[in-house]
């Protein structure tokens, strides 16, 4: 069950945004029993630097993580669906990474968001990591997949703050043809 | 209005705060 993030307490760094984190497994077999929401667990909300930490020091890191998981990190208030308004007309950078680097590279991620280092206004929705038996997945969600300028600077960013092997391949898709090839979850 | 940016290095060091326990 969601619950708000707290107000900072007194010391603490106040975010730009509050955030909430949500953790899925797929276990085999219930591919079609159950629908993605019902797979989604709520673990935590947040509003401050402290208050991150706090959360995220005690998750396993991706690394960490066996089978088919994924951490959702979206601004409070924004379900990690494509179904959520902010999402609707969103699309998302993916970053397919090799075994051992999606620890590192996620907190990379993570860091850059909630420290605003993208500078797009609004337009960063969240961020998910999602733990495969081949490699693993980043990728970062924004509101407005048509808008071309946002995107590429949000790739640029990305590219700054993740410190990528040179051969490393991002791809940029909307929600709608994630759906239309039944690729996004 | 102002945005509440943080480098990484600082955020870094909140780490150890005793408030992020």
């Amino acid at each position: 069950t969601f619950r708000p993030a707290p107000k900072p307490g007194p010391g603490e760094h106040p975010l730009q945004f509050n955030y909430s984190i949500w953790f899925s497994k797929r276990t085999p077999g219930n591919k079609t029993s159950t629908t993605f929401g019902q797979h989604l667990k709520f673990v935590a909300s947040f509003a401050s630097v402290e208050q991150f930490w706090a959360v995220y020091s005690h998750l396993a890191r991706p690394s960490e993580l066996t089978g088919h998981s994924d951490y959702h990190l979206f601004k409070e208030g924004i379900r990690p669906m494509w179904e959520d308004d902010a999402n609707k007309l969103g699309g998302k950078w993916i970053i397919r990474l090799k075994k051992g680097l999606a620890s590192r590279c996620w907190e990379n991620l993570v860091l850059a968001m909630l420290g605003e280092q993208f500078v797009v206004g609004e337009e960063i929705c969240g961020a998910v990591v999602s733990v495969r038996f081949q490699d693993d997945i980043l990728s970062l969600w924004n509101r407005t997949a048509s808008d071309q300028a946002t995107t590429i600077r949000i790739r640029d960013t990305l590219k700054r703050v993740l410190h990528l092997p040179s051969n490393t391949v991002m791809e940029y898709k909307t929600h709608t043809d994630s759906l239309k090839d039944h690729s996004s979850f | 209005g102002t945005r509440i940016v943080y480098e990484r290095a600082f955020l870094m060091q909140c780490r150890n705060s005793p408030l992020a326990k």
